[in-house]
């Protein structure tokens, strides 16, 4: 697709000696407009099309490639980099481990923690989930299920209070020997101070080693302001993406990794408790340039 | 002394970058602004009164808010959309606007698919003192479709809301059971389902046109649901969407209380995208 779009801007760039710098102005101008159709928010757009100015101008044109195809490599190669680079995996240390799952309603945060256990069930570990989501009708019930059909512990505790719920799990780990705890809580809106500040009290009662944001892959501009929203009050170790089985281009993969600095570590890809895959850079470059 | 005053780019600028960070997207922001450009008088290149104008347009674009009248009996909705866009919630909190204009509603459950999705939409239907239609978990939720229709002409129910699964519309095999969902209702009760609204979660991207695009073909979509405003996002793509299809846009959800729907009203949003 980026490909075809830019054929014809391929054939009015003439390679010669060095990539201008109206070479690859022209070409950005072109790049900018894929990356925003791709959800890529714009002060990122924009912080990342300098990037590609700075590293393109004056580049030795390779012999055998066009301009154009040359500026092409140029960006996916820093997205790659971009998207990739401090690669972390679950830290998950502690007696038990926490992890705590956390996000905007209706991101996938319930079911990751489901596929998230039988991940850790698979590599021989004995997780407990945590259903700490009081709020939505049927929240608790959903992961009680979920466990059921994995045969993965679901402590739900008083199912009134998420702090006290949160207070209570490590005992309940302790208890059925479990090494992971993996806690779900409610969808919630970055603006609600009320919200963010529950979610903050649970993670001091917590202390998880591992905080993983889950975001909707086919969330738009505003994935800017609530990823850094989320990382400045609550400060996640990683993100996940979810609904990468769909169409959506995957934009806020890059908005959310650029502004907030933290890595992705997990897509979902389905909706069935195995649809769960570590994060993979390139394609994620790929996909997000069509 | 005649001819256009010269509008400083800058301000054009900064209000493009409003419409692509409200989720307008590049090409339909620049055309906005192409027209924003071309209204300019004397006197305009002033950033407020440029925003008046823009709002002008941005209003001019979108349809009237029309919530339709239940004209016929009983009047079927379907609600449809992607994975967590915001079906169920919808449908308690239009159970309930409908419970209080005194119609009697039936909410049939018609996701039998996702965990605790049956009980969820219970609760719903619940808060909203209405009567519930439910079978057992992995059921063809065309069945479920069948005897909702069914059952509200024989019990004489004047509106049928029903829940569908969450379905990403590159699927091909669930946008044919989405299909036959509507086959079915038509089968039973020929003008039905009366309405078929589309749920797009306000968060999302330029995807919101696949959905609409793909949804529109398998469902007939007739109307569409805007959810989490009360969040920082915008809803622009509604305006992507506008250029492309003439569908209504009956609703916005503004939160998680059962009350948190109003009709859509074209100012209310514009003034919200701009301010
Ligand atoms: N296709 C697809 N669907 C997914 C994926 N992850 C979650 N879902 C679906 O997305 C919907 C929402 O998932 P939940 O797990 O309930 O989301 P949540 O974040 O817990 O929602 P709240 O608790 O309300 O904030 C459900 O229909 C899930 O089946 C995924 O990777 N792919
Ligand atoms: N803030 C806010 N949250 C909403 C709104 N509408 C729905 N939600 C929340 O979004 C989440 C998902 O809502 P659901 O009604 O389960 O969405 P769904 O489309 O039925 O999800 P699936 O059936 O899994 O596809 C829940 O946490 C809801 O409370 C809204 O207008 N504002
Ligand atoms: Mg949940
Ligand atoms: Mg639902």
């Amino acid at each position: 697709q980026l490909t075809n779009r830019l054929e014809s801007f391929f054939k009015k760039l003439k390679g010669s000696g060095r990539l201008t710098e109206e070479q690859v102005r022209e070409t950005l101008r072109e790049v900018k407009k894929i990356l925003l159709e791709a959800d890529v928010s714009l002060s990122v757009v924009r912080d990342f099309i300098l990037r590609i100015e700075q590293k393109a101008v004056g580049q030795e044109v390779i012999a055998s490639v066009s301009p154009g195809h040359q500026i092409i490599k140029i960006i996916h190669d820093e997205l790659v980099v971009l998207l990739g680079g401090d690669y972390r995996t679950l830290k998950l240390s502690g007696t038990p481990a926490v992890v705590m799952v956390c996000g905007l309603q209706g991101s996938g945060k319930t079911t990751f923690c489901a596929k998230l256990a039988l991940w850790l069930k698979e590599r021989k570990r004995f997780p407990l989930l945590v259903a700490a989501d009081v709020y939505r009708p049927a929240a608790i019930e959903q992961l009680v299920v979920l466990g059921e059909k994995i045969s993965v512990p679901v402590f739900t505790g008083d199912r009134k209070n998420p702090l006290k719920i949160a207070q209570e799990c490590i005992d309940a780990a302790r208890e059925r020997s479990s090494d992971v705890v993996i806690v779900d809580t409610a969808g919630r809106l970055a603006i609600d101070n009320q919200m963010m500040t529950e979610l903050e009290k649970i993670k001091s009662i917590l202390s998880p080693s591992d905080i993983l944001y889950v975001a909707d892959a086919m969330t738009g501009q505003d994935a800017v302001n609530t990823a850094s929203e989320f990382a400045k009050r609550i400060n996640f170790h990683g993100v996940v993406l979810t609904k990468m089985d769909g169409d959506a281009r995957g934009g806020a993969a890059l908005s959310i990794r650029h502004v907030t600095g933290k890595p992705l570590q997990f897509i979902g890809t389905g909706e069935k408790v195995d649809a769960l895959e570590p994060f993979h850079p390139d394609r994620m470059a790929k996909r997000i340039l069509g | 002394v005649t001819g256009k005053p010269k509008i400083d780019a800058q301000v054009l600028q900064n209000l493009e970058d409003i419409l692509i960070t409200a989720d307008f997207g590049p090409t339909v922001s620049e055309k906005i602004i192409d027209a924003l450009k071309k209204r300019v008088n004397r006197g305009d290149n002033q950033t407020d009164r440029l925003k008046v104008m823009l709002k002008e347009i941005l209003i001019e674009l979108l349809p009237n808010s029309s919530i339709p009248s239940v004209h016929v009996v009983p009047y079927v909705i379907v609600v449809v959309g992607v994975n967590g866009s915001g079906k169920t919630t919808t449908i308690g909190k239009l159970a309930n606007y409908y419970r209080n204009l005194n119609k009697s509603v039936l909410v049939a459950a018609g996701d039998t698919f996702r965990a605790a999705a049956i009980d969820q939409l219970e609760v719903w239907a619940k808060r909203a003192n209405v009567n519930f239609l439910s079978t057992n978990e992995g059921a063809d939720p065309a069945s479920v479709a069948h005897d909702a229709v069914f059952s509200a002409i024989s019990k004489k129910y004047d509106v049928v809301l029903i829940d569908t699964a969450g379905r990403l519309q590159a699927k091909k095999n669930l946008m044919a059971e989405l299909e036959k969902v509507i086959r079915v209702i038509k089968k039973v009760l020929p003008n039905a389902p009366h309405e078929v609204l589309l749920v797009l979660d306000g968060t999302t991207g330029q995807n919101a046109l696949s959905q609409v695009d793909i949804f529109g073909k398998h469902s007939g979509v007739t109307g569409l649901v805007v959810t989490k405003l009360d969040g920082t996002a915008k809803g622009g793509f509604v305006f992507a969407i506008r250029e492309k299809f003439d569908l209504p846009i009956q609703w916005i959800g503004t939160g998680e209380k059962i009350t948190d729907l109003e009709p859509f009203d074209p100012k209310a949003f514009v003034d919200a995208v701009l301010d």
